[in-house]
Formats: C-alpha cells, sequence, structure tokens
C-alpha cells in the first residue's frame, strides 16, 4: 500500500512541467526515504534525478520499495488538472497496475481522483560517482533561464568558463558570436539574488544549448540554481526543492574531435 | 565540430 500526501500540489505539477519533455517515461521509486526518480533522456545525453524526502509530505505510507513506471506526458496531463492550491495524494495498491492522484481544493469542496495506467519500464539505473566540482556557481534561476534563452537564439553550444574573475557564458552561430560575464556578486538585497562563484578553479566545457534551456523548464521551482562544473565530466544543474529534496540534471560534455 | 558525449560514459551501470 502506497499513500502520500502532498500539502503543496504545485510541486508536483512543477516537478512534472520541468521533466515531460526531456523523458517520456520513467520509473518513479518510492522508499521510506522517499519518491525518487532517475531517468536519461531519450539519446542518452542527459540524466534527470529527482528526489522529494518522505518527511516533506504530510502523510508518508510505503509499505514496501515499489517502482511505478509512467509515462511522464500522461503523469503531466493528469496533474495538470490539479488546482495550483489543491493537496495531491498519490495512492497504489499492492499489485496494482494503476496509480491514482487524488486533488482536493484548500477547502475540501471539490475532490478529484484520476486513475492512470502503470506501465513496464525496463529503465538503466546508473550510478553516479562523487565528484569534487572545479567550481560551483550559485545564481538566480531566472538570471540562468534568461542567459540560456538569449544565447540559444545565437548558437547550438555554449562555452561555460569559470575563472576567478566570474563565469562567461559563451556562443556563436552564423549570424555572430554571443558572450555574457557574470561576476561574483554578494551586495544584494536578498539572498536569492546573489551570484556565488564557490572554489573557482578554471574549467571551460562545452554543452549544448538545446538541453540547457530545457533543464530551465524547473525555474519555478527554485530561486536559485546550483551549477557545478569539473572538467571533462558532465555538469551538474541543480534546483532545490524547498523543504524536500531536489532536481538535479546532469548533462554529458561536447568534446573537441 | 564537437562530439557529443553519452551520459553513460561518466556514470556507472547497475
Amino acid at each position: 500500500m502506497l499513500e502520500l500526501r502532498l500539502v503543496q500540489g504545485s510541486l508536483l505539477k512543477k516537478v512534472l512541467e520541468s521533466i515531460k519533455d526531456l523523458v517520456n517515461d520513467a520509473n518513479f521509486d518510492c522508499s521510506a526515504t522517499g519518491f525518487s526518480l532517475q531517468a536519461m533522456d531519450s539519446s542518452h545525453v542527459a540524466l534527470v534525478a529527482l528526489l522529494l524526502r518522505s518527511e516533506g509530505f504530510e502523510h508518508y505510507r510505503c509499505d514496501r520499495n515499489i517502482s511505478m513506471g509512467m509515462n511522464l506526458g500522461n503523469m503531466a496531463k493528469m496533474l495538470k488538472c490539479a488546482g495550483n492550491d489543491d493537496i495531491i495524494t498519490l495512492k497504489a495498491d499492492d499489485g496494482s497496475d494503476t496509480v491514482t492522484f487524488m486533488f482536493e481544493s484548500p477547502t475540501q469542496d471539490k475532490i478529484a481522483d484520476f486513475e492512470m495506467r502503470l506501465m513496464d519500464i525496463d529503465s538503466e539505473h546508473l550510478g553516479i560517482p562523487e565528484a569534487e566540482y572545479h567550481a560551483i556557481l550559485i545564481m538566480p534561476s531566472a538570471e540562468f533561464a534568461r542567459i540560456c534563452k538569449d544565447l540559444s537564439s545565437i548558437g547550438d553550444t555554449v562555452v561555460i568558463s569559470v575563472t576567478k574573475e566570474g563565469v562567461k557564458f559563451s556562443t556563436r552561430g552564423d549570424i555572430g558570436t554571443a558572450n555574457v560575464v557574470c561576476r561574483q556578486n554578494t551586495t544584494v538585497d536578498k539572498p536569492e539574488e546573489a551570484t556565488v562563484i564557490e572554489m573557482p578553479e578554471p574549467v571551460s566545457l562545452t554543452f549544448a544549448l538545446r538541453y540547457l534551456n530545457s533543464f530551465t523548464k524547473a525555474t519555478p521551482l527554485s530561486n536559485t540554481v546550483t551549477i557545478s562544473l569539473s572538467s571533462e565530466i558532465p555538469v551538474v544543474v541543480e534546483y532545490k526543492i524547498a523543504e524536500m529534496g531536489y532536481i538535479r540534471f546532469y548533462l554529458a560534455p561536447k568534446i573537441e574531435e | 565540430p564537437c562530439l557529443q558525449r553519452k551520459i553513460a560514459e561518466y556514470f556507472i551501470s547497475g
């Protein structure tokens, strides 16, 4: 028996909106730790890892570890039917091939349930090794989204270079080139508006903008984004989910042939 | 030209 009650149902709506275009089908794993997902995009270039810790749910019952295969497009369609203020409860019986999403309005005057068929998904689970990153960049998530969007109108790839002076995002395309430099800026009114570069070891990596733009669909989940970079390994783009966990996107770099 | 790496080249399967 599985029963997960999430008072801030909008979080789950936002999570689905942020990953449904990157990943088609995925297994959601439920254990005593929480509700999690790990999945690659169809071209196996990016990986998404989601964790919603059990403590973040108002009620969390998971009698045994289970994995539920879902089509994320269909799940997003169902969650779109929940109001932004609704409480969302996920329910599944042992051995059942369906999951039920129950939506309760805050005043309890409307209760809806949507049942969705589960799928058998043969997914490969990857172990993500601990890495020491050369540079960790924390910046407003909206600013990062803006940079990715702007640069993708000029070129297809971005070179992210970190130096002691700051971080530079560069692209080039048929019509010209573009560079955006962000300097460390901690003298702001609100901490979420700061740009912080931790451990600024020089590092320069190239990534496909298409994927970074897709990751920025998670912007509504968090005011800040943390970007961890190290030479020749995937970048991690992390959006923390308040009080509950995180959504992390890993993207393999492009290498000069 | 740049070659796009796959994510599984960096992470351990299983």
